[in-house]
């Protein structure tokens, strides 16, 4: 089973153009496995993206370096993953 | 003792689950409702499609599917939800009790078995199909930008690149979880509304997505969605935006309301369910019934209007 312990979910938050492109570069990037859950594209949706845990730290740098606004959606994707199999093995029981 | 009230509608369940679940509907309803099997998956799980109808003949009809990104199991959770609840509502509410003595409904609820499998044994972030690519590792076909509808157009929501999630596909209906659908929809050739389950990021669209001009139909499209989303907020106060694809999203091609637009069939809306906090499409269970409940009330409110404005 793959796991996604230190997965992160960031939502960026574009503010032009400029800055939808530069998201769109990084979703070229094929090495960083990024998988985006909204992609980039009209200005009005935020951008959300899960990061592979070895890419959190270098995708940050890349968007503070270039001043794009982000927060964090989801800590650490694995532990919303663990609650919902807790909530099925119980719904099961039940 | 074949009660199916045992079925927690507030957990996810496995695909195992869900299709004995049909079985459990269609026995506890059996004067309306029926199972039929219209294809079969990559892998060869059946594609399983309730009906809801109260006789006659190739009756006007009404397409409900759910699941296609597999990954989205709160459309998947919601879908067996809905089926339960047009079932034991017909003869109570007066207004479903119109619908079908009128018209048919066909609800898939798992549109993707191969994937929602995939996600429960394998994958949790699983989305696409699971055909094999030729020439390349990478595996599943983004199934929403499979249909033939400005298929492999240029645009950033459908990739050329078998590794990318949003892999349109070789060709156009290359995936037989499409061209079940596809076969199913023109056989039945009486088909007057297609609905689809999707999530998140509550946004209630129609046509287009594969090119960004506006539909003949736009301002009747509009306003039904705007009335959906309504009936949706009365709920629990769950904002949905409403727009064609390309406006409310970008542009996509190969998306299936295009393609039953195209087709035809006027009444083409696809929902993306809640949220927009920060769960994204991995909502928790507890959320699962008040996001039946509230889709359920816009799906309702497209019916209406697609039972009272035969075309």
């Amino acid at each position: 089973l793959e796991t996604f312990v230190g997965h992160q979910v960031l939502r960026i938050m574009t503010r032009n153009e400029e800055e939808v492109e530069k998201i769109q570069l990084l979703e070229s990037l094929e090495h960083l496995e990024l998988d985006f859950w909204i992609n980039p594209s009209a200005l009005a949706q935020p951008v959300d993206v899960r990061i592979p845990a070895n890419s959190v730290q270098a995708v940050k740098a890349f968007l503070e370096a270039h001043g794009i606004q982000y927060s964090i959606l989801i800590e650490d994707l694995q532990v919303i993953l663990d609650k919902e199999k807790e909530d099925m093995a119980c719904g099961q029981q039940k | 003792e074949r009660s199916s009230n045992t079925f927690n509608y507030g957990t996810y369940h496995t695909l195992e689950e869900i299709y004995t679940e049909l079985d459990h509907l269609v026995a506890e309803y059996s004067s309306i409702v029926s199972k039929l099997q219209i294809g079969q998956s990559y892998e060869k799980r059946p594609l399983y499609v309730l009906k809801f109808s109260t006789g006659g003949s190739n009756r006007p009809a009404i397409w409900l599917d759910a699941g296609i990104h597999s990954r989205e199991w709160v459309t998947q959770a919601s879908a067996i939800w809905i089926a339960r609840k047009i079932a034991s509502d017909y003869g109570k509410d007066p207004s479903i009790t119109s619908l079908l003595n009128r018209m048919d409904i066909f609800l898939l609820t798992v549109s993707n078995p191969d994937g929602y499998v995939f996600t429960h044994t394998t994958n949790r972030m699983w989305r696409k199909t699971r055909s094999k690519n030729q020439g390349s590792l990478c595996i599943g076909v983004d199934p929403n930008r499979n249909w033939d509808a400005g298929f492999g157009g240029r645009s950033p929501g459908a990739s050329s690149k078998p590794c990318s999630e949003s892999y349109h596909g070789p060709k156009a209906n290359s995936e037989v979880e499409v061209k079940s659908v596809v076969n199913f929809i023109k056989n039945h050739g009486n088909i007057r509304a297609f609905l689809t389950l999707h999530s998140y990021s509550q946004l209630l669209m129609y046509p287009y997505g594969y090119k960004c001009t506006k539909p003949a139909d736009y301002a009747e499209l509009d306003a039904v969605g705007r009335s959906a989303a309504n009936s949706i907020r009365s709920l629990y106060g769950t904002t949905f935006r409403v727009g064609t694809i390309c406006n409310v999203i970008y542009q996509a091609s190969g998306g299936s309301i295009d393609w039953s637009y195209d087709n035809g069939i006027k009444y083409s809306f696809a929902f993306e369910l809640r949220d927009t906090g920060r769960y994204g499409f991995l909502l928790p269970s507890n959320q699962i019934i008040p996001t039946a409940e509230e889709t359920w009330l816009g799906l309702k409110t497209i019916m209406e209007h697609v039972r009272d404005n035969s075309y």
